[in-house]
């Protein structure tokens, strides 16, 4: 199983497309790096982007540096799978 | 002890086994209106599953579902199997839903990507693609809901293998898709398509590939309006709705572009929860008042599709 620890999901609300392309640029910039969860689509629609815990510092600047307001809507995935796999085996027995 | 579908719990997440084994109970259990059909196999050999509901007759209009065709969107599957249940107990009791099944049919595939379901439990619980690789490609897997014969290729999809919505090397390459589009060209009479997805809240229909609206876009938005009203009276959950490409965003190569392209009028995609919090790791104890919300939708566009024949 992959681990995830650290890994935070971030949302940001893009103020216009302007913003919204510089999220686009990120996935190019962090290939295979940035995982959008909920891609960059229009100004009224939030962003949700997993950044691996190596990359956070990276791409934090990167959000801060362009203006592009963000707050953690996860703060580490793997706490949250790690209670997804608890209630599954509970359920299981 | 033997297995029933009745000690199953529809409140949980489960493994691809645990569902294909319920399948079969629930199939037993229920065999006067459900019975099960192998549509295909997957990339890594997997048996791709569909239920069909049927009272009998031949040749009845029919209903597609399909769930779970992004693996790591583990709330569809989940919602999937608990919709089975919900007809199969509500048939005879609900007058809307005996009406629509003594006389259209409803075919609903609950793992639509098995190779990446079982992934997501074995080694990569956030994969989203199907798990095909081919020679000289630097990547596993092709995003399954870009690689239809409908748009295939244009904006909104990518040609890197290595892209989450890698479109494959030609339309319907992946035998998931192929599976479902035989199936459904085969039968002939399928009226009404809906594919579940998650997250993000929203009821969408044709075109994701164009920003040109559909002949038929008043009638589908004032559908989706009633579909997602509907859904809100259940828990107060919002939902926005319109055309995928003005609702959300352009994409290219989707299953409901292909439908409504190959005279699917009804076709729709759900995006279901999460309201903000946790995105794809949804917790179970959201699983029931998700699925009960998204029965009404898929009931409200299931029955405009048996009062209004084409």
């Amino acid at each position: 199983q992959m681990n995830f620890t650290g890994d935070q999901v971030l949302r940001i609300l893009a103020k216009n497309e302007k913003q919204l392309s510089l999220l686009r640029d990120l996935e190019s910039l962090k290939p295979q790096k940035v995982d959008f969860w909920r891609g960059p689509a229009r100004p009224s629609l939030p962003v949700d982007m997993r950044v691996p815990f190596s990359e956070l510092k990276d791409v934090k600047a990167y959000l801060e540096s362009h203006g592009l307001v963000y707050s953690i809507m996860i703060k580490d995935i793997q706490v949250l799978l790690n209670e997804e796999r608890e209630a599954m085996a509970k359920s299981r027995r | 002890l033997e297995r029933s579908a009745g000690s199953f719990s529809y409140s949980s997440y489960h493994t691809l086994e645990e569902i294909y084994s319920w399948i079969d109970s629930f199939v037993t259990e229920n065999a006067d209106i459900v019975s099960k059909i192998l549509i295909g196999k997957s990339f890594e050999n997997r048996s791709i599953l569909v239920l069909k509901f049927s009272t009998g007759g031949s040749q009845h209009r029919a209903i597609w579902i399909d769930a779970g065709i992004h693996s790591r969107e583990w709330i569809t599957h989940a919602t999937g199997i608990w919709t089975a249940k919900q007809i199969v107990s509500e048939y005879g009791k609900d007058d809307i839903l005996t009406n629509i099944l003594n006389a259209m049919d409803i075919f609903l595939e609950i793992v639509s990507n098995p190779d990446g379901f079982a992934f997501t439990h074995s080694m990569n619980r956030l994969w989203r693609k199907n798990k095909s690789s081919r020679p000289g490609a630097s990547c596993i897997g092709v995003d399954l809901n870009r690689n239809w014969r409908s748009g295939f290729g244009g904006n909104g999809s990518n040609d890197n293998p290595c892209s989450e919505t890698y479109r494959g090397p030609y339309p319907h390459s992946e035998p998931e898709v192929a599976a479902i589009a035989d199936f459904i060209t085969a039968h002939g009479n399928v009226k009404a398509l809906i594919s579940i997805h998650s997250y993000s809240q929203m009821l969408m229909y044709p075109y994701g590939h164009s920003l040109e609206p559909v002949s038929d876009q008043e009638e589908l938005y004032d559908l989706a309006k009633s579909a997602v009203q509907a859904l809100y009276e259940v828990h107060g959950i919002k939902y926005i709705y319109g055309s995928i490409s003005t609702t959300l965003y352009v994409a290219s190569g989707i299953t409901l572009d292909w439908a409504y392209d190959n005279g699917i009028k009804y076709a729709f995609s759900f995006e279901l929860r999460d309201t903000g919090s946790y995105g794809f790791l949804l917790p179970a104890s959201q699983i029931i008042p998700t699925a009960q919300e998204t029965w009404m939708a898929i009931r409200t566009i299931m029955e405009h599709a048996l009062n209004n024949p084409y």
